[in-house]
């Protein structure tokens, strides 16, 4: 029974980096605020030009950054880098590892970076995906 | 086995009300995004002074109702009100229901808004809880 959820494959429930929306470490807050704003996402990874995780950048984050003591200070967004703001301890899992390696990180991240042996960023691993399997699990 | 997850009762994994972080339907947009930023949490309760949920605003739901063609306009946080703005299609579970069923309601929904048998706000029951748990039970 539990095997069956032991055995789950990292890439057969991963979101493909083609559909992760992402932003460069260079690029302006008020640019990485408004793509997590279409797009409706709390946080999104930020990936360098060579494919690599270089940290998460959140509407949290972002905002904090321009908290003021009395209002938030939105004039602020566009001389402010991605790289000056992100979260760089982010969490990351490789696609060999286990399921329930997966599970254990997802206790405390909304979603996982998943990279390749080399180190490159392949996709994400929602908490949405992992439930969804776990409750066709118990139902069965 | 998979009876010991079948068998988790709701209020034993719930984050208590006095402990959830929300805001009333008649405060301003400006009000729910310092709430918001300061807590740190993507999405809370909004709750009537009667102790019933009402729906629930998120950083995103407020950027989103003052996202301009342009660029994002801050100066109408303060003359819009919560109750404008928010999500009134709220994930409700009761406290006598499965964890099963917490669990299919958690596959599209980050926190579950746990209500007694008179409808009354009692906590919300949160994706991390669910997974450490399961966590727990996988691991054994
Ligand atoms: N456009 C949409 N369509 C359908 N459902 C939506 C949605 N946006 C959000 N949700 C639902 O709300 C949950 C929380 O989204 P949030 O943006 O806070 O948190 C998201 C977001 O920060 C990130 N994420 C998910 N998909 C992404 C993508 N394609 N690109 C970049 N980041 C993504 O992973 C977190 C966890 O995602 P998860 O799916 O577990 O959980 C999602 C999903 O259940
Ligand atoms: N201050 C903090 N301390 C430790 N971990 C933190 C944290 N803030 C966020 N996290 C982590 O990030 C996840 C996503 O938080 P988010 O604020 O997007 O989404 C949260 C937030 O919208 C809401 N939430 C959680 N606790 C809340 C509370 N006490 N009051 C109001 N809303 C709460 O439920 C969603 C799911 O929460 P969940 O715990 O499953 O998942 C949380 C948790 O794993």
């Amino acid at each position: 029974m539990v095997q069956e959820l032991i055995d789950i494959s990292i890439s057969d429930l991963m979101t493909d980096v083609n559909r992760v929306a992402c932003v460069d470490p260079d690029n302006s807050l008020e640019h990485a605020l408004l793509v997590l704003v279409k797009s409706g996402y709390s946080a999104i990874p930020v990936l360098s030009r060579n494919g690599m995780v270089q940290g998460t950048i959140s509407k949290t984050l972002i905002l904090d950054s321009i908290l003021g003591l009395e209002r938030i200070e939105f004039e602020h967004l566009a001389d402010r880098k991605v790289k000056d703001s992100m979260n760089t301890d982010v969490t990351t899992i490789q696609l060999g590892e286990s399921f329930v390696r997966a599970l254990e990180l997802a206790v405390n991240a909304p979603f996982l970076c998943v990279e390749d042996d080399a180190g490159r960023f392949v996709g994400i691993l929602t908490r949405s995906a992992m439930l969804q399997r776990i409750h066709r699990y118990v139902k069965m």
